[in-house]
């Protein structure tokens, strides 16, 4: 097992090196083992540069600097062992406009491999699905779903 | 594995049966606030096998049972199933002769569940080592709940070990 | 200190109990002495209906939902105890449009006696504002304000 | 009172000094993900006396001051100055005299901060007397931060009492 993480570890580092640059147009991040010698037991940290900045403590990171962060790791983990499907509740709600935008490119990217399912209220994303399920609650407290028509 | 279908009878909000036919690509679940949308997230991670009523919103297991509305009365039992076409050769190991694979679980107000995998009675082991190392468990990479998706980046070096094992 | 907690108490539940179902456009609210007996220690309970659902322990209230009590029970204590501003950070995040609409519809009306300070990315949440500070970061890392058109 | 100015020098993000004068009605903070609106919530909380790394967003206090970037290098100082008019009689005892009351908090790199009212020197307490009762302290219920909104709702019932207590 220990080959096993190893090569998991580099595979998801590297693509962490990838997907956040380009979700942040710039940047660098990385996994760091906080204990080199110990391979199979060391905790495992976030290391990220936003452009432009220095590199701060991730506490210090913007809500939507956070998630976008987030969504980079886990898109990154996802690359390298893909899960049956990915299903996301509304990870979008923290993110601008220009944001909203590059998430959404690399999900339809993304998608033409893996499935998402995506709760979320912004009309942007909502023009990227290939399929809308509307909930709605007419009888009081009773969910059921209506077909959706996106306004052009 | 893909996944092809969900149904939902008497889980929370879902009085009655509801079904979800999903194709490869996007899915986009839509609707005003309070009207059952993070409720379909609940139900996914709970027929995956979610045993802590904590991660599903709730109190107690019963919860997830249809508590009543103005519009009708309480239930006594929920269930969901969650099927997922075998297509594309990564089955599982034990079920790769299946085309499709449905796990069920089905709850009553005694809190007592039930468990099956096409219809065959099964324990929540054996659904839990079905999405073993896939991230696609209950509590897996690969399900973010709504206002959680800042938590992985707060997690401590050990949780996020754990979280690379997944995918090892 | 007796007679000024059970006034403030009673004042503010009344104000929830106005404020509540004016943002729900039905429902009820209140507040609970938890220990009748014990005014001077009791903690309070918050009791909410939902209109057309029954009531439920609030940790099973959507994200949405959640954010809208916070609201009217904010602005409750509020309406009995102004302080001299009220700053809330992207808190119509969580809402959908309706609701969107009828949280501004009450800072709109309350912002002739008390003053709001609201970040947010909403749109329509822009439109309300009487004067609009744009923040941008042009130079790497360095925030300033920018003068921001609202375009019609 | 009314809040008239907020300037920042050096606070976070803010580099260069920065005033934002504030009318009545509605007052909207915009622009894009990391640009610095988070950072306004919290230099008000700072200059009311909030002493809480953690509720900064901060490991140490000193994080509030302008750490570098490619821009600039480091400071050594942040100071934040919060004006109130005082134009509708509710002054704060002691104050009523005053047209304006200027609360300035300044720190450096060595972590001590000192205090002013109106220019004078004064102590944290002070300045957390100037605001008791009112709602607008540095924890307030009139300060909500990102990601907060849901949190009053979750308040364990000895905490709600505590809150309704500030209202009193
Ligand atoms: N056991 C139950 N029986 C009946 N209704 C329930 C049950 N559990 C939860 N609910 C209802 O489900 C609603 C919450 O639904 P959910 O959290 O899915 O909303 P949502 O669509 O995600 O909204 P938002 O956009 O605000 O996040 C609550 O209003 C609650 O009344
Ligand atoms: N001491 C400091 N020195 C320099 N920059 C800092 C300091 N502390 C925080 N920052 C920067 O401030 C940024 C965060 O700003 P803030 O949280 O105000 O963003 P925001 O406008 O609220 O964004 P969002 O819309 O995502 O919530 C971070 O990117 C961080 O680099
Ligand atoms: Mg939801
Ligand atoms: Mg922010």
């Amino acid at each position: 097992t220990r080959e096993r993480f190893s090569k998991a570890f580099e595979e998801i580092n590297a693509k962490f090196g990838e997907v956040f640059p380009r979700l942040f147009q710039g940047g660098r991040a990385a996994l760091r083992l906080v204990d080199e010698e110990n391979l199979l037991e060391s905790g495992i940290g976030i290391f990220v540069q936003l452009p432009g900045k220095k590199s701060l403590p991730l506490g210090s990171l913007s809500g939507g600097e956070k998630a976008l962060t987030a969504i980079s790791l886990i898109f990154s983990i996802f690359l390298v062992k893909p899960s049956p499907f990915c299903l996301l509740d509304e990870v979008d709600a923290p993110l601008d406009d220009a944001n909203v935008d590059r998430f959404n490119a690399l999900v339809r990217e993304m998608s033409h491999r893996y499935q998402y399912l995506l709760v979320t209220h912004n009309k942007r994303t909502m023009e990227l699905a290939d399929v809308l399920y509307g909930i709605t609650m007419e009888k009081h407290g009773i969910s059921r779903t209506v077909s959706v028509k996106l306004n052009a | 594995m893909k996944l092809k279908k969900l149904e939902l009878i008497g889980f929370k909000s879902f009085y009655d049966k509801t079904t979800f036919d999903f194709s490869a690509g996007v899915t986009a679940i839509v609707g005003p606030n309070g009207c059952g949308k993070s409720n379909i997230v609940d139900a996914v991670r709970w027929v995956l096998g979610e045993h802590a009523p904590s991660y599903l919103r709730s109190k107690v297991l019963e919860d997830v049972i249809f508590a009543g509305s103005d519009a009708a009365g309480p239930l006594g039992m929920a269930e969901v199933t969650l099927t997922f076409a075998n297509d594309n050769g990564n089955a599982p190991p034990g079920y790769e002769s299946y085309a499709e694979i449905a796990i069920t679980r089905r709850t009553f107000r005694d809190g007592e569940s039930e468990f099956s995998i096409n219809k065959v009675p099964c324990r929540l082991k054996d659904i839990a080592e079905l999405f073993l190392d896939t991230g696609a468990g209950a509590r897996g990479y690969a399900i973010v709940a709504q206002g959680k998706i800042g938590e992985i980046v707060e997690a401590r070096p050990d949780e996020m070990r754990m979280i690379i094992e997944e995918a090892a």
